[in-house]
């Protein structure tokens, strides 16, 4: 892969958005996932609805969490999804008011990526920002930096939050991550993680998937 | 490094309790390290389910420990003195190495306080210096003196105890500053109390992560500094992601050589 690959700077990721207090990360990494999907395949960066993913995800606990792979599935049975502004975010769960044809983004399947972080790396630079799930040992006081805990810390066997990797490259030496988070712009580093890449740190490497889009 | 856990391919069990033996052995022999044998906790009941991948096993346990009477009084103070308790672990069997990644306490029949927290779950109480009570006065803001986010300045201080004079005052002025910068409202004085303990107990956490961390990171205060680690793990996070394998999905193809 590229020493360094970042989305950000070309225009595949949309600004850093706020869960609340709601564990719905799950579906902040999945729309993140898409919106970068859509934005190669189809050259337009779309902000999607989450809302949409907690009220009429069935088979995912909405505020009380989810899993991404069950997403793209309910996405692809929903037929599609509709943008943050038609179906805003408010945060705890409400009836489903998907309609089909307000949808404005659809995908055809998902796909489970490598555990080896050199492949993830690859598969990101060529294909766009990808759906992880980590341990978030630490993440309540982190401020800035690349975070490396010692790895009995943050198990990859706790995995408890979903995220969005949409570059990676060294600080000084240090190979990193760069993560977003859903914790709004208030946290981290003006919303975004730095993690440790290359040990598997905090499980980085276990859950990730994507989107695809045709 | 043995295989990594496949979570999405990880079923979880529930287990007859000849399983769970040694790993609830392994749990209690970690919750009794450094004390002498009269004075160790037993186990009385454990319950629990395993989590399989590659070559390792997950346990997570969920057990009844009984403390000893407890007779000696510079001791009984200072330790959660409730006979029974309540505890969850999480233990790692990897290639028939143990490893304790979780362990959370608590007295079986503790007073719930404010926002759901056992009111003696060991937070450090943060004594306030004679004559400052954290009334709404208290929030003046006066930034602190030092705006250094890892606060190690104050640690030190924490070993004495009762805690320094200059501790407390230090630990109200960053308090202040975060109640201001998180534009942070508490209904009662009673409540404002509570979140100071908990700010100052997680200024102890955010100091150890810092010096166990590896990396270039940096922790201290955050909008969650105010959380005890239930609350944030129980709002913000996601449990499910480790407990259920979720719809199965091809592997992507490798990317060919660029």
């Amino acid at each position: 892969p590229p020493p360094e690959w970042d989305w950000r700077s070309k225009g595949a990721v949309t600004k850093v958005k706020d869960q609340g207090m709601c564990g719905s990360c799950w579906a902040f990494s999945v729309t993140g996932n898409v919106e970068g999907q859509w934005f190669l395949k189809r050259g337009s960066l779309l902000s999607l609805s989450e809302q949409e993913l907690l009220d009429c995800d069935k088979v995912d606990k909405a505020c009380l969490g989810g899993l991404p792979s069950n997403a793209y599935s309910a996405i692809r049975t929903l037929g599609g999804l509709e943008t943050e502004d038609d179906y805003s975010y408010h945060g705890h769960l409400q009836a489903c008011s998907f309609s089909a044809d307000k949808a404005k983004v659809y995908i055809n399947d998902s796909v489970e990526l490598s555990q080896n972080e050199l492949k993830l790396a690859a598969w990101l630079a060529k294909k766009g920002p990808i759906s992880v799930a980590i341990n978030a040992f630490g993440m309540q006081f982190y401020r800035h930096g690349i975070s490396h805990p010692l790895r009995p810390l943050c198990s990859p066997w706790l995995i408890d939050h979903a995220v969005l990797l949409v570059g990676y490259g060294n600080r000084s030496a240090t190979p990193f991550w760069a993560i977003k988070n859903s914790w709004g712009t208030d946290w981290g580093e003006e919303g975004y993680y730095y993690l440790h890449r290359g040990s598997g740190a905090c499980g980085v490497n276990i859950m990730a998937s994507s989107a695809v889009v045709d | 490094a043995p295989n990594e856990p496949r979570a999405a391919g990880a079923q979880a069990w529930e287990l007859e309790s000849p399983e769970l033996l040694e790993p609830a052995r392994f749990a209690l022999e970690m919750y009794n390290r450094g004390r002498a044998a009269r004075t160790r906790a037993a186990l009385r009941v454990v319950r629990g389910r395993v989590r399989r991948a590659g070559r390792g096993s997950l346990y997570s346990l969920k057990a009844t420990l009984v403390e000893p009477p407890c007779n000696d009084p510079t001791v009984c103070q200072l330790r959660v003195s409730k006979k029974t308790l309540l505890c969850s672990f999480e233990v790692l069997d990897e290639l028939g190495k143990h490893m304790l990644l979780r362990q959370d306490c608590g007295p079986v029949d503790s007073k719930i306080t404010g926002a759901g927290i056992p009111r003696d779950a060991g937070i450090a109480q943060v004594r306030l210096p004679s004559g400052v009570s954290p009334d709404s006065s208290l929030f003046q803001l006066s930034p602190p003196d030092d705006k250094n986010e890892t606060f190690s300045s104050f640690l030190p201080l924490l070993n004495k105890d009762p805690l320094p004079q200059d501790f407390s005052v230090k630990m109200v002025s960053i308090f202040k500053d975060f109640v201001t910068t998180y534009n942070r409202t508490y209904e009662t004085t009673e409540e404002a109390r509570w979140r100071m303990s908990v700010f100052a107990n997680n200024m102890v956490r955010a100091q150890k992560i810092q010096a166990l961390d590896r990396g270039t990171a940096r922790y201290g205060v955050t909008k969650f500094s105010d959380l005890t680690e239930e609350e944030f793990r129980t709002i913000y996070l996601n449990p499910l992601l480790k407990e259920e394998p979720g719809k199965r999905m091809r592997l992507a193809q490798s990317i060919p050589d660029l």
